[in-house]
């Protein structure tokens, strides 16, 4: 069962002008985003029965909360999976899709089916500042996806070693208050990734 | 790259060849141009002093001059071009960094920011801040939301409603920030988005700069009211005196690994003539606010693939009259 009221008074309680502001002691600070953290789990879960129901999925749908650091254990591991992007705006949006992966070489479809064209950018051996030839500017719904290679910072941030070197890009879009379904399937594993190098010192 | 830039068909942005900083940002769709320079400063937090005991701490901030140091004076950089998005990393120190980027479609330059750990083994506090600096002639005037939604005009030294000793030349015109801030002279306006309430002012004319704040934006942030004494607002700060408001502790969230906490967030930065502005920070703040997000399933993906509000209110009343108990 999915419930908002966890997340719902987690958020009332934190209207007190010490939460709002970080004007509280370290232990009170951290009991704030415990009621928080719980209250966000218990309603995701109630946001993906409603997407389950409505797109007509058994599959568990995965919240990758940590996708600003470039970590998502379903994108980096699955061979093929699907992206649900949700637009609560009253009005449709185009917006830039950014999943770390493993594979150099992946396919995405588009809510009607249709193919949308796959490009691998890699690091070139050139010297310290990397640079593709410049690319024409496209279309923002018909570029195609791309694989970049993850930044130096983010590594760090996510402990150095693990993670995927690589992220998807692709433009996606959705409707006003509602939401688009994006199919994406990993063609080819690719050479191993040489990491972003920067310049020495 | 004698001339390092990014472009798409709203903006191009340049970089200094030497420095790595932005240097200028081009308004193609309107055919003008700004020099903006941006880089990240730190205010070393006072301790109190002779004029005042106070110190700086969780409720008050207080720097102990009104010159910020500068995290660096040359900047490395990485520049990324693809079809989907060029961007530009650059490395300021072990602890700050960016990536300024811009995709097809998108009339503002996006900066995601990497701010700590903050080092504090010199035994100096310090307050993060990222600094704008244009030829604009603002005559010390700078704009703030109010709780997201009206915004104030701010004059540095001044309050509208008594006569103001100022007494904190920085502190004293610093001002929460929860959605943008921008600088504007009769053409042009310069905007940032915030994706957080963070703390903003415009110490000199033409320049705006904001505190690298964390936290989420949840709740009802105070109404605009100056940070001169009370808290500035959950900025990314660390401290190493209490301020005897209360607390009884220094700012100092160890973070994880006990190393101390590290920050990353966005700023999104707009160019527009001053008159049509608010035509594109207006949605564009609510898209911060409000964003879309993404959420995955394994596997090849379910048979409905896009609803819209109609759909979405079609199948609710389809479920719930099929029996689902959903009200």
């Amino acid at each position: 069962p999915g419930d908002s009221s966890a997340l719902r008074e987690a958020v009332a309680v934190a209207q007190h002008h010490d939460a709002v502001s970080g004007t509280e002691r370290q232990h009170v600070a951290d009991d704030y985003a415990r009621q928080l953290a719980k209250g966000w789990d218990s309603c995701q879960v109630l946001v993906a029965n409603a997407l389950s129901l409505l797109g007509g999925t058994k599959e568990p749908l995965v919240f990758c909360n940590a996708l600003n650091i470039s970590v998502c254990p379903l994108s980096e591991t699955s061979a093929q999976f699907t992206v649900i992007l949700y637009n609560p705006l009253a009005w449709g949006v185009a917006w830039p899709v950014r999943l770390p992966v493993r594979g150099t070489s992946y396919a995405v479809t588009d809510p009607q089916g249709r193919p949308v064209a796959s490009q691998v950018s890699r690091d070139s051996p050139k010297p310290p500042v990397p640079t593709e030839p410049p690319c024409p500017p496209c279309e923002p719904l018909t570029c195609p996806p791309q694989v970049v290679p993850v930044s130096g910072v983010t590594r760090w941030l996510r402990g150095g070693a693990g993670g995927a070197p690589g992220e998807l890009l692709f433009q996606a879009w959705a409707p006003p208050l509602g939401f688009s379904t994006f199919g994406v399937k990993q063609l080819s594993l690719g050479a191993p990734w040489d990491p972003p190098r920067w310049p020495s010192g | 790259d004698p001339e390092p830039q990014i472009q798409n068909e709203h903006l191009r942005v340049l970089f200094d060849p030497i420095t790595g900083h932005l240097r200028e940002i081009q308004n193609l769709a309107k055919g003008f141009s700004l020099p903006v320079f941006q880089s990240f400063y730190w205010y070393n937090a006072s301790t109190g002093d002779a004029l005042c005991p106070q110190a700086s701490g969780a409720y008050i901030f207080r720097p102990n001059a009104s010159t910020p140091i500068p995290v660096a004076k040359r900047v490395a950089t990485r520049l990324l071009k693809t079809a989907l998005v060029q961007e530009l990393h650059q490395n300021f120190s072990a602890w700050c960094s960016q990536v300024l980027r811009l995709r097809p479609g998108q009339p503002y330059l996006e900066l995601e920011w990497t701010v700590g750990p903050i080092p504090v083994s010199d035994g100096l506090g310090k307050e993060v801040i990222s600094r704008f600096e244009t030829p604009l002639r603002t005559a010390g005037r700078f704009y703030t939301d109010s709780n997201g939604r009206q915004v104030l005009e701010r004059r540095r030294d001044y309050r509208p409603t008594w006569n103001l000793n100022q007494s904190e030349p920085v502190a004293g015109n610093y001002y929460p920030v929860n959605t943008r801030i921008f600088i504007r002279d009769q053409k042009v306006q310069l905007t940032v988005l915030t994706d957080r309430s963070q703390g903003g002012s415009s110490i000199l004319d033409g320049s705006l700069e904001l505190m690298v704040s964390w936290g989420q934006r949840g709740g009802t942030p105070r109404e605009g009211t100056p940070v001169t004494s009370p808290c500035p607002l959950q900025v990314h700060r660390r401290l190493l005196n209490d301020d005897n408001r209360g607390v009884a502790e220094p700012l100092d969230e160890p973070g994880d690994d006990g190393q101390g906490l590290v920050v990353r967030g966005r700023h999104l930065v707009l160019l527009d003539t001053a008159a049509t502005a608010a035509d594109q920070h207006r949605p564009q703040a609510q898209e911060m606010v409000t964003s879309p997000y993404v959420v995955l399933a394994p596997g090849p993906g379910p048979h409905l693939r896009q609803v819209s509000r109609e759909g979405l209110g079609g199948h609710l009343r389809q479920v719930s009259r099929e029996g689902s108990p959903g009200s």
